[in-house]
Parts: structure tokens; C-alpha cells; sequence
């Protein structure tokens, strides 16, 4: 038996928006840790991993750990049916090949029951080593998710360079060329406004937007967004869900051969 | 030239 219970529901379907457009079909984990997933896209070029904890549910009961083959693209369909007010309860059981999405709205006064299938989806799961970078970017997400729409309008690849003087975020394209540069600023009162650059070796990497720019559909999901980055290493780009856990993206770089 | 690599080039199976 495995039932989850979150009431701020908009937040399941914005985590389902920012994995939507990189992932088609994937399996979430299940267990008492709480709600995972794992997944690359269809070129195996970038990696998106969730972790939903158990204690940000208002209940959450999982009696053994298992795997829900869900396709990404149904799951957005289903939860079209949600209100963003609306309370999510997702069920399913031993053995059965469905799952139950509940839709309450804060009134109770109207609920929604929906089933979908699940799917035997075939995938490994991947060992990502903890590793230190080389420097890391604490920005506001919205201004990074500028950035990266700006750039593509461009080129189609951004090379991230962090220097003692800021990061960097440059393009070339055929009908020129862009770059962008964002300073330390960690004076800022409010502290979803600050970027903050912790940096231990500058580090130059070049990655193709299409990827990075579908990262950024997770903007809503937290005011922050970390980049970390080490040389010839995937970049991790990091949205924090408040008091939950997080939505992680690791984009290989394209490296100089 | 700039090659794009696999995400699997760097993360092993666990």
C-alpha cells in the first residue's frame, strides 16, 4: 500500500512542468524516504533527479519500496485536471498496474478521481559520485532563466566561466554573438536577489542550451538555483522545493576534441 | 569541434 498526501497540489504539478520537456516516460522510487525519480533524456546527454522526502507530505505511508513506471507526458495530462488550490492524494496497491491521483479543492466541496496506468519501463539507475566543484553559483533562478532564453535567441550553445570577477554566460551564433556577466552581490536585503560565487578554481565549460534552458521550467519551483561546476565534469543545476527536497539536472559538457 | 558528450560517459550504473 502506498499513499501520498500533499495539499499544496500546484506544487506536484510544477515539479511534473520542469520534467515534462526533458523526460517521457520514468520510474518513481518509493520508499519510506519518500518520492524519488531518476531519469535521462531520450540522447542520454542530461539527467534529472527528484527527491520529494517524506516528511514535507501531510501524510505519506509506503509499506515496501517499489517502482512506479509512469509516462511523464500522461502524468501532466492527468494533473491538468487538478485546481492549483486543489489537494493531491496519489494511491496505488500491491501488485496493481494503476495508480489513483485524488483531487480535492480546499472547500472539499468537489473531488476528483483519477486512474492512470502505469507502464514497465526498463532503466538503470545511475551512480552520481559526491564530488566537490570547482565553483558554485547561488543566483536568483528567474535571472538565469532570462539569461538562457537571451542567449538561445543567439546561439545554440552558453559557456559558463566563473572568475574572480563573476560568472560569465557567453554565445556565439551566426548572426553574432552575446555575453552576459553576473557579479557577486551578496548585500542585496533580500537574499532570493543575491548571487553568491564560491569559487576554488576558475573553471570554463560549454554546454548545449536546448538542455539548459529546459532546466529552467523548474524556475517557479525555488527563487534560487545553484549551478555547480567543475572542469570537464557535468554541470549540476540545482532548484531547491522548500522543505521537501529538490529537482537536480546534470547536463554533460561538450568538451573540445 | 566541440563534442557532446553522454551523461553516461561520466556516471557509471550504480
Amino acid at each position: 500500500m502506498f499513499e501520498l498526501r500533499l495539499v499544496q497540489g500546484s506544487l506536484l504539478k510544477r515539479v511534473i512542468d520542469a520534467i515534462k520537456d526533458l523526460v517521457n516516460d520514468a520510474n518513481f522510487d518509493c520508499s519510506s524516504t519518500g518520492f524519488s525519480l531518476q531519469a535521462m533524456d531520450s540522447s542520454h546527454v542530461a539527467l534529472v533527479a527528484l527527491l520529494l522526502r517524506s516528511e514535507g507530505f501531510e501524510h505519506f505511508r509506503c509499506d515496501r519500496t517499489f517502482s512506479m513506471g509512469m509516462s511523464i507526458a500522461n502524468m501532466a495530462k492527468m494533473l491538468k485536471c487538478a485546481s492549483n488550490d486543489d489537494i493531491i492524494t496519489i494511491k496505488a496497491d500491491d501488485g496493481t498496474d494503476t495508480v489513483t491521483f485524488m483531487f480535492e479543492s480546499p472547500s472539499q466541496d468537489k473531488i476528483s478521481d483519477i486512474e492512470m496506468k502505469l507502464m514497465d519501463i526498463d532503466s538503470d539507475h545511475l551512480g552520481i559520485p559526491d564530488a566537490e566543484y570547482e565553483a558554485i553559483v547561488r543566483m536568483p533562478s528567474t535571472e538565469f532563466g532570462s539569461i538562457c532564453t537571451s542567449l538561445s535567441t543567439i546561439g545554440d550553445t552558453v559557456t559558463i566561466a566563473v572568475s574572480k570577477q563573476g560568472v560569465t554566460f557567453s554565445t556565439k551564433g551566426d548572426i553574432g554573438s552575446g555575453n552576459i556577466t553576473c557579479r557577486q552581490n551578496s548585500s542585496t536585503e533580500k537574499p532570493e536577489e543575491a548571487t553568491i560565487i564560491e569559487m576554488k578554481e576558475p573553471v570554463v565549460l560549454t554546454f548545449a542550451l536546448k538542455y539548459i534552458t529546459t532546466f529552467t521550467k523548474a524556475t517557479s519551483l525555488s527563487s534560487q538555483v545553484t549551478i555547480s561546476l567543475s572542469s570537464d565534469m557535468p554541470v549540476v543545476v540545482e532548484y531547491k522545493i522548500a522543505e521537501m527536497g529538490h529537482i537536480r539536472y546534470y547536463l554533460a559538457p561538450k568538451i573540445e576534441e | 569541434v566541440n563534442k557532446q558528450h553522454q551523461i553516461t560517459a561520466f556516471f557509471t550504473k550504480a
